[in-house]
């Protein structure tokens, strides 16, 4: 494993612990968005199918086990704890996130590299990764105060696909036997790229010393 | 190419 995959890995831990952090100890979820939240979820579901199958390393099914814990921890705060429920700003996030999902579907059944179950749905888990924040921009857009919190969450998640892009190239020059993984490229390209306005917006704000709002 | 081509990635 070289240091960006490792690194990426770790600002994915770190998003989530942010996100947990901010629900459990502030006892609020305020924009955050629940759809987000929920194609993450499916997202780990789907990617993660062969977990008591397919063994590679302790750390890869201690991680896997991590984000899907997490993801449903998330789910289950913002749905059913008494408390953080009730700051789930449901009038803002109003993406159709089942369009996100019937579109990943069926580009994952046309464009995928094997035929089979598995590999559809992990085909399916990729693009859907890839836009899995749309909803959640858009609900930042709509927040007038975007608390820290919440704008290191969105920054350690979009950084963390970031560092996987240049995990795959240092793979790509120095392993022989590192398949050609187009597919996944394209998918983490788009995922980055969505953020790129966000990181221009957050990295003003940190400059200037000012708080993180977007534009509308 | 290999038919079963594990996924080391998260």
């Amino acid at each position: 494993m070289n240091i960006f995959r490792f690194a990426g890995d770790m600002m994915h831990l770190l998003s989530v612990v942010v996100l947990l952090l901010k629900i459990h100890k502030m006892k609020s979820c305020a924009g955050i968005s629940l759809k987000t939240q929920e194609l993450y979820a499916l997202v780990f579901i789907c990617r993660y199918l062969d977990i008591f199958t397919g063994f590679i390393s302790l750390y890869n099914t201690i991680m896997k086990i991590v984000f899907l814990a997490s993801a449903f921890s998330i789910l289950w705060y913002m749905r059913s704890h008494k408390v953080v429920r009730q700051t789930y700003d449901k009038d803002q996030d109003t993406f159709r996130h089942y369009f996100l999902i019937l579109a990943c579907m069926v580009l994952a059944l046309l464009v995928h590299h094997k035929f089979t179950f598995r590999e559809v749905m992990w085909t399916f888990s990729i693009y859907l990764e890839a836009v899995a924040i749309l909803p959640q921009l858009v609900m930042l857009q709509r927040t007038r105060n975007i608390d820290n919190l919440t704008g290191n969450y969105v920054f350690f998640l979009g950084t963390y696909r970031g560092l996987y892009m240049l995990n795959w190239v240092y793979r790509y020059l120095t392993e022989v036997h590192y398949h050609h993984r187009w597919l996944t490229w394209i998918s983490g390209f788009i995922q980055t790229a969505l953020y790129a306005d966000f990181f221009y917006y957050y990295v003003k704000s940190w400059r200037n010393n000012e708080k993180l709002q977007l534009p509308a | 190419e290999s038919t079963y081509e594990p996924k080391d990635e998260l």
